[in-house]
């Protein structure tokens, strides 16, 4: 379903010139839960940016679903992004001026839905992370890990095909991140949904079918 | 040096009363290194907070070197931290209009130091978690745990006596989370840094002299 040919990404700044993404070769398939490991700046976010067609690579190709995704327009790219990923930030990305819930209807705003049904499902998705009391809070009056599970219920609230979890656990101690685990192996067998996991922890990566591990900006095993 | 007694922490919003901190009693003794554990939510970046007097209990006491915190005017307060206390914060805190550099030199502001050695210690503290080729950079030209080690060199380069690190290692891979409690280890042991560090890694947590736990706002072992 999805197909990176030689892909490589450059950041350039005023004083040096990085090759985060070096020629990767990746396809994952539809239905697949796969986990990307690797040292502190080895390309692992900018690999879910460019699957996430949140920024575009220097070079390569991508294909979803068989379709070349450079011949889309930028608003058929923004209508996939809305209407069939789901992601997890490694920083969160929560709107402060939103509160709980209101986050997490974000994604179902691109779709037909009325009020109720888009209020509805957020709160299945926020009782699903945990945090049905937690509803009204905003973002400056969470923890750490609550605002991390804010994320997910906004990555999970539509059902996407796809979801891109940047190190959904970090912030959250064992037996919620075993919940965690168990709500994306819910969507994965269930739903088939697609996904693609970055973290840092091994027994995490071992719950996926398969772990790619990059260095320096390459894939280094398959 | 630090002492806690019966401290509590109230937050209330429209909706909600949250017990953040339940009647905490606690004692961390010059040059300790000791880990906080707990589930999200429990209230150990709230402790964190108090001890590092950026933030007010509801009730109870807390005597930093023998002396009573809340007979000290906001100056004296606000003094304290800048030259005794490092943070480590769980979201980094960086400043985005700011370089790598100029981040890390934040904390020397405050001290009478000519620009070149604010300059000479803020490079070797960048140096010291392996980020010397990123000191022009910006935080958004970072990846997270590139951010979180430009946190920690912020929190050491002025030796503080007491380092806060909130989730230091969450999002570092474990080569470079060695890496980082090696940092930390060498500043207690030879400096006699106080270090008060919460994480969800048990084998992070054994590699210091004292653990202990949250739950639901109360300290639940000794
Ligand atoms: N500013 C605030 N306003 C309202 N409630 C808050 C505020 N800050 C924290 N809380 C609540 O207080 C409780 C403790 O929060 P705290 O950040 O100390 O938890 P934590 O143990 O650090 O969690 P994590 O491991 O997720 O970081 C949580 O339930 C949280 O929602
Ligand atoms: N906007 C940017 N401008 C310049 N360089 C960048 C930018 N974003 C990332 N980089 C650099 O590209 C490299 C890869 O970054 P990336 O965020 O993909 O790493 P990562 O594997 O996710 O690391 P971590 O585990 O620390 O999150 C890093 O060296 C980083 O400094
Ligand atoms: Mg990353
Ligand atoms: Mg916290």
């Amino acid at each position: 379903m999805i197909d990176l040919t030689d892909v490589s990404k450059v950041y350039r700044t005023d004083t040096i010139e990085t090759l985060a993404l070096n020629k990767i070769n990746l396809s994952v398939r539809n239905g697949e839960f796969l986990s990307v490991m690797g040292p502190s700046g080895s390309g692992k976010s900018t690999l879910l940016n460019v699957i996430g067609l949140l920024d575009k690579p220097s070079e390569g190709q991508i294909e979803l679903d068989g379709e070349e995704v450079s011949e889309k327009s930028e608003r058929e790219i923004a209508k996939i992004r809305n209407e069939k990923i789901g992601f997890v930030f490694q920083s969160f990305h929560l709107i402060n001026d939103l509160s709980v819930l209101d986050n997490v209807e974000i994604p179902l705003l691109y779709r037909e839905l009325s009020a109720s049904k888009r209020k509805e499902m957020a709160l299945a998705a926020l009782e699903n992370v945990g945090l049905s009391a937690r509803t009204k809070h905003f973002p400056s009056q969470l923890s750490g890990g609550q605002k991390q599970r804010v994320a997910i219920a906004r990555a999970i609230v539509g059902k996407p095909n796809l979801i891109l979890a940047d190190e959904p656990t970090g912030n959250l101690d064992s037996a919620m991140g075993n919940e965690i685990m168990k709500i994306l192996h819910d969507l994965n067998q269930n739903e088939k949904t697609t996904i693609v996991m970055v973290t840092h922890d091994e027994n995490i990566a071992k719950q996926t079918e398969r772990t790619i591990r990059f260095f320096d900006g390459s894939k280094i095993n398959d």
